[in-house]
């Protein structure tokens, strides 16, 4: 006869009551990484800049999406909010103003 | 329609800068 699968041999069996177990823990379920959900994701943005940036890119208009726009699409979102994301998103160069400092395109959606 | 392409350009530039 022989044995069916002797992993390491001998002494291991004190060192399984501490091992965490893999599978069983308690967050980072969902597999896959990173999808926005928290509060930063990957390119290091809050998440209402990624919001921002995300409907100015969604924008097919080749002056690109207003202030007002925004507003009115981010409801929940405050003024100044907006405002500061955009003026962030511009900062980094993501988005920049078209027609006037009302309207903004995203840079990467060519 | 100058002014977009202009601010489009610098506003790559920042970008690339950024992303050294």
């Amino acid at each position: 006869g022989k044995p069916q699968g002797t992993m390491g041999g001998g002494g291991m069996n004190t060192s399984m009551a501490t091992v965490p177990r893999p599978g069983m823990g308690g967050f980072g379920g969902m597999g896959g990484g990173y999808t926005g959900a928290s509060d930063m994701s990957a390119n290091g943005l809050s998440a209402s800049q990624n919001q921002v940036l995300r409907l100015i890119r969604s924008c097919p208009d080749p002056q690109g999406i207003s202030i007002q726009d925004l507003k009115q699409r981010l409801s929940g979102m405050s003024a100044s909010v907006i405002k500061q994301a955009v003026e962030f998103l511009s900062n980094e160069g993501h988005i920049f103003s078209t027609i006037d400092e009302d309207h903004f395109r995203s840079t990467d959606n060519d | 329609l100058d002014r977009i392409e202009k601010n489009r350009r610098a506003a790559l530039e920042r970008l690339a800068a950024r992303n050294v």
